[in-house]
């Protein structure tokens, strides 16, 4: 297959010698517009076809899958210092899956779209369309994939994006011929609910002694959790425990050295 | 600051030729996150239980983990809203284990196990990777994380 040949990574710079195949490319997921996402795949260390596929999304919404996911989570390699080069992470998923990261949606890290405006108005509709169209087309390349077991997984936003894609998912295999052999989802630190993430946030931070008394009070009794955007009071709110009663703190990992 | 070695790296023209990427040269440098898509996201949903509901009665296999000292998603956020499908326990509430150490804890409900991970931040394998594999193992297996 030429597409996929064309998309077989020889070798990272820096990277050490490894036994798994890689391939990374894009795929116009609208031809109209020329919306292209990017992904790379990192097959299985040991026997990748009988290994399933895994799909990995960072959120955001905006993040690289290919910074986060791909360099300092699951992935084979994590990036030295310097950036000279690349080290093997031993714990990577690759060791019992083939895993496929996938900057979405258009406009994040190497994904792009021909209409500039796209960056402008892109929200989690079309990145569930565009990723499922991703994924038809990506099949067509990797015809070996076909009927594979496949899952998704994600963090962050992305516990939007992964439901919303397994749900296109389930659509597109009720109606078509060659159904995605869609097994599962994992999801971490998900984005969930409006209401019952923000209000079991502001109450994490009351009981992890992040904030006052008064200032959860305030925040219970001000804002709307309910809503979409916050009120001008309850954004001061947020602000003033995040500025003045946080502290210099690594807000995603609370006991960690914050990165000055 | 792991995520300043990838800005330097992916901006490399050697990484980008042995990546096949940035074919079209896009009019801006590859950034970890892209402030202009996040600034002006165009639709939410407001709660994606629904979605859940939808993929439990299509017999998907669904976990949800976290890592218990993001205070981004907190874990308590995550507990909050998976209380509102109001699932049926299947295995109660149990520690799970890597290395002979707690890895975090775990309940597996009718449909759907959710799992903490001791420890770790808002992108658990990055903290805690040992414990990230053993879950990410027991989920493409279809089993409850180890007892012991």
């Amino acid at each position: 297959n030429e597409e996929e040949e064309a998309d077989r990574i020889v070798g990272l710079p820096g990277q050490p010698k490894v036994s798994f195949q890689q391939f990374s490319g894009y795929v116009t997921v609208n031809h109209h517009v020329g919306r292209a996402l990017f992904y790379w795949l990192t097959e299985a260390a040991h026997d990748p076809l009988s290994q399933p596929l895994v799909v990995w999304l960072n959120g955001g919404p905006g993040c690289s899958s290919v910074a986060y996911g791909a360099s300092e989570e699951i992935g084979p390699f994590r990036i030295n210092k310097s950036a000279s080069g690349l080290y093997l992470n031993k714990f990577s998923w690759n060791s019992v899956a083939n895993l496929l990261f996938l900057e979405t949606p258009a406009g994040v890290g190497f994904s792009y779209s021909n209409r500039s405006s796209d960056l402008f108005d892109t929200g989690d509709g079309r990145t569930a369309r565009d990723s499922l169209q991703f994924l038809i087309r990506w099949l067509d390349r990797f015809p070996r994939y076909k009927g594979r077991e496949v899952y998704l997984t994600g963090e962050s936003y992305a516990g939007h994006y992964v439901p919303q894609l397994a749900k296109a998912i389930l659509t597109y295999n009720s109606q078509s011929k060659h159904p995605i052999n869609l097994k599962g989802i994992m999801v971490g630190n998900a984005v969930t609910d409006n209401y019952y993430d923000n209000l079991g946030t502001v109450t994490y931070w009351w009981s992890h002694a992040m904030i006052s008394d008064k200032t959860y009070r305030q925040l219970i009794n001000t804002c709307d959790f309910r809503r979409q955007k916050n009120s001008d009071q309850c954004e001061s709110l947020y602000s003033y425990a995040m500025d003045k009663e946080f502290g210099n703190i690594d807000q995603y990992n609370i006991y960690a050295p914050p990165c000055n | 600051c792991t995520e300043k070695y990838a800005e330097v790296y992916y901006n490399r023209p050697d990484v980008q030729k042995a990546l096949h990427a940035n074919i079209t040269r896009i009019p801006y440098k590859w950034t970890a996150c892209s402030e202009v898509l996040n600034r002006n996201w165009n639709d939410t949903d407001i709660s994606v239980l629904p979605i859940y509901r939808d993929m439990i009665a299509a017999g998907l296999r669904i976990w949800v983990f976290s890592g218990d000292v993001d205070s981004v998603v907190p874990v308590t956020a995550t507990r909050y809203s998976l209380a509102q499908l109001k699932l049926a326990t299947k295995i109660p509430w149990y520690p799970w284990y890597t290395k002979k150490q707690v890895g975090g804890w775990t309940e597996v409900y009718e449909g759907l196990t959710f799992a903490t991970v001791r420890g770790a931040g808002h992108e658990v394998p990055l903290f805690k990777p040992r414990e990230a594999l053993q879950l990410f193992k027991s989920f493409i297996q279809g089993k409850p994380l180890p007892k012991s």
